[in-house]
């Protein structure tokens, strides 16, 4: 049984979680007539750009997340950016749309100079988030529970930031349980989707890399999170 | 040392 104190925090995460979602004229724009791949790029950018803003919005309303140290703040989004964008990106993609349009946005994204081999294992991922069908709650608890990944780099206090991940997995838990009783491999499902994103890391790395090459600009924001000069 | 800019969204009052 979900308590009452669960459901408070889970409240919290879900509220800020639709709160803080890409502006529509921004996501409208992705969806406009064909660009090139130039205009492709810097309209991506600018979407990953906003992403990013949102993602830290969103990471302040995360219940006791403004009380860690600092630095682990900084280490905690910088670590969990392009886990908890991917995350957001394969939710936006998966949700109904109108028919036409995911395709338009595949177009988009596979003519935008991202190499072949990373836009396999990225559209594999969409997918396998896609036939979850996961509930909005479950979307928030997910990122969230990204984010608050104790093991990133730079992260000097693990333990206060498990201290905040544990109930959130505790109440995934109990919310896949009682939403899905005929599914009780569906909680496992899901972390097994964080064990994919972490791949999805290696490859941004490599996406990133391959961009430079073609002397792509990212912008100032991008280049802090991302930790590109 | 550039301003971090991360720094400065995550001090801007929440909901900002």
């Amino acid at each position: 049984k979900i308590t009452k104190e669960q459901q408070a925090l889970m409240q919290v995460i879900v509220d800020a979680y639709n709160r803080h979602q890409i502006p529509q004229d921004m996501a409208k724009k992705l969806l406009q007539d064909q660009y090139s791949a130039e205009e492709n790029f810097l309209l991506l950018t600018e979407m990953a750009t906003n992403q990013v803003q949102v993602l830290v919005e969103f990471t302040k309303n995360i219940p006791g997340f403004l009380s860690l140290n600092h630095e682990d703040q900084i280490a905690l989004l910088k670590g969990s950016a392009v886990e908890a964008m991917f995350l957001r990106s394969a939710q936006v993609f998966s949700r109904k749309r109108p028919s036409g349009h995911t395709d338009v946005l595949e177009e988009r994204i596979r003519k935008s100079g991202i190499s072949e081999e990373f836009m396999t294992p990225m559209f594999n991922f969409y997918k396998s988030i896609g036939e979850l069908h996961m509930m909005q709650e479950e979307q928030a608890l997910l990122t969230a529970i990204t984010i608050l990944t104790p093991d990133r780099p730079y992260v000097r206090d693990h333990q206060a930031v498990e201290r905040l991940q544990e109930p959130m997995l505790d109440v995934l838990r109990k919310l896949c349980s009682l939403q899905h009783p005929h599914e009780p491999q569906y909680f496992a499902r899901l972390l097994g989707r964080l064990t994919e994103l972490r791949t999805l890391n290696h490859y941004h790395a490599e996406m990133l890399t391959s961009w430079r090459m073609n002397d792509h600009k990212f912008t100032p924001l991008l280049c802090e999170i991302w930790d590109v000069e | 040392e550039e301003p971090s800019l991360l720094k400065k969204l995550l001090l801007a009052p929440a909901n900002s």
